[in-house]
């Protein structure tokens, strides 16, 4: 429900991710770089290869200060399926996690009007 | 068509059907069922190698028989295998390439550390940081009992194992050569899938007595089939899962370590929320369904009794156990400890390498007490095998 295993899997990288940007205090592009150097020499090209697509998106949700669970709403990983409330592990935005949807629909509408 | 009907592609899928579906070595070249290659014996005894200078005999004979020789299988779930996600990986102070080194080896093992477990643990701990602690089993032990019993141990604990899939499939992956092989002592460990799922409607998905009573039933009988004569069963019932809950729930789970903003209940809440929870009926804030979930799981412990007490089989004594991890907290916490040191970090929901370690002393101990046949005698030759064998080729 609600986006499943590719939404926890979704949070919990974005999740690092920030609090590396944090721990190393550099920006969310840096830190992205930073977890794939991480990986093992195998991994570290499909890992970057998927930081080429997100992480415009994930750099500015982190710069806007939005949580993982909102960013991953924003990049499709995570949704509302009818009927469900919206999950999320992270603390809840200031305006409510509702609220914080909603405003990221506008970025999502624009966002598939570029062909994301 | 399938990308796995593409020549070259098909091999590889094969050896992720067999490894990953129906529980066999991913490499098997002599197909012993055992994933590295031996050219000696299919449970890799290496004292079949010789005669003894004195009697002309092979060694195995002179310091093997009637010694009362027996293997170690384990047929259960991943509390079995011993899933264990490296916390590092979820913390971000923690993270750094020594934390990822074997990252291929843990998926590759389905994150399972059966070699660390408490049934068939035996290397040292040397994986570093990723999974700390003690590592002693029942393996380790009926090896040290008889030297004879060096190497002969099988681990099929299956992540989500439940009596269902244990006899569709786990159980049909156990190797035994019912005429060379010696004895096998069995665990049957399902400690909670049957009553485990992450559906909302959780209570309606959980393995029904009449359900669970046959599957064992079935199980069992195909055990009757294929073990050696003189084998021994023993049946671990379920667990009492609220202990979790009670432990953890309000401690901060690694991801939140950064900065204190997760704690165990938001991640059960988050894992309910997306229906993807191991266990929904345990893992939750909800007092009641924690109850009802037990209450479930202590059924089907009683139709495990009932079994034991009265079915009887032709190649196996059969017994029943509780498992002991009441018992091990307790004692853990009267040595000063907390029950959730024993608890795995990552998934609040398995137990750790501690737990496991002091899992094995326990189900040990209530073996030599309640049931030491099963344990076979101490070997008089054992030192004389460590004198001519040393460590008998290792692992």
């Amino acid at each position: 429900a609600n986006g499943g295993t590719n939404c926890i899997v979704c949070t919990v990288l974005v999740g690092l991710v920030e609090q590396l940007a944090q721990v190393y205090n550099e920006g969310a592009v840096e830190a992205l770089e930073r977890f794939c150097s991480f990986l093992p020499e195998q991994l570290q090209a499909p890992c970057r290869a998927g930081a080429e697509i997100f992480a415009p998106y994930i750099a500015e949700a982190i710069y806007n200060k939005e949580t993982p669970d909102v960013v991953c709403h924003a990049i499709g990983f995570c949704k509302v399926d009818p009927g469900h409330k919206a999950c999320h592990i992270f603390p809840v935005p200031k305006e409510g996690m509702d609220a914080a949807l909603r405003r990221i629909q506008e970025v999502k509408k624009m966002r598939q009007g570029r062909e994301f | 068509t399938d990308i796995c009907d593409i020549p070259g592609i098909k091999e590889i899928c094969n050896i992720f059907d067999r490894a990953f579906s129906s529980h066999l070595p991913a490499d098997d070249l002599d197909k012993d069922g055992f994933s590295t290659m031996k050219l000696l014996d299919n449970d890799c005894l290496t004292l079949s190698q010789g005669l003894d200078s004195e009697t002309g005999l092979p060694y195995e004979e002179v310091l093997c028989n009637g010694t009362e020789p027996r293997g170690l299988i384990l047929l259960g779930d991943s509390i079995g295998a011993h899933f264990h996600l490296p916390p590092q990986w979820f913390e971000a102070k923690s993270l750094n390439p020594s934390v990822f080194k074997d990252l291929l080896f843990i998926l590759e093992n389905e994150i399972d550390w059966p070699e660390l477990s408490t049934a068939t643990g035996h290397v040292n701990n040397t994986f570093g940081e990723v999974i700390k602690g003690p590592v002693d089993s029942i393996y380790m032990r009926l090896r040290e009992r008889n030297r004879c019993n060096h190497r002969d141990y099988q681990n099929i604990g299956v992540n989500g194992g439940r009596s269902g899939s244990m006899n569709s499939t786990i159980v049909r992956s156990l190797v035994r050569n019912r005429m060379s092989d010696y004895p096998a002592l069995v665990n049957i460990e399902l400690v909670g899938n049957d009553v485990c799922n992450g559906h909302p409607d959780t209570l309606a998905h959980m393995t029904k007595p009449k359900e669970f009573r046959n599957n064992m039933l079935d199980t069992l009988q195909y055990l009757d089939e294929v073990l050696p004569e003189g084998s021994h069963v023993w049946v671990s019932g379920l667990a009492n899962g609220s202990l979790l809950y009670a432990n953890v729930h309000d401690r901060i789970h690694p991801l939140g370590s950064l900065r204190n903003d997760i704690t165990y209940t938001d991640f059960y809440n988050y894992m309910n929320c997306l229906e993807i929870s191991p266990c929904s009926g345990w893992l939750t804030d909800n007092s009641t369904l924690r109850y009802l979930t037990t209450k479930r799981a202590f059924e089907l412990n009683d139709v495990l009794r009932n079994i034991t007490a009265n079915s009887r089989y032709k190649n196996f004594d059969l017994y029943y156990q509780d498992v002991p991890i009441d018992e091990v907290i307790a004692e853990w916490e009267a040595q000063g400890g907390q029950g959730w040191q024993l608890i795995e970090p990552v998934d609040g929901f398995h137990i750790n390498q501690l737990a496991n370690a002091l899992g094995a002393a326990h189900i040990w101990e209530m073996l030599e007490k309640d049931h030491p046949n099963v344990l076979g005698k101490v070997n008089p030759n054992n030192d004389r095998i460590k004198q001519l064998f040393g460590d008998q080729g290792g692992y």
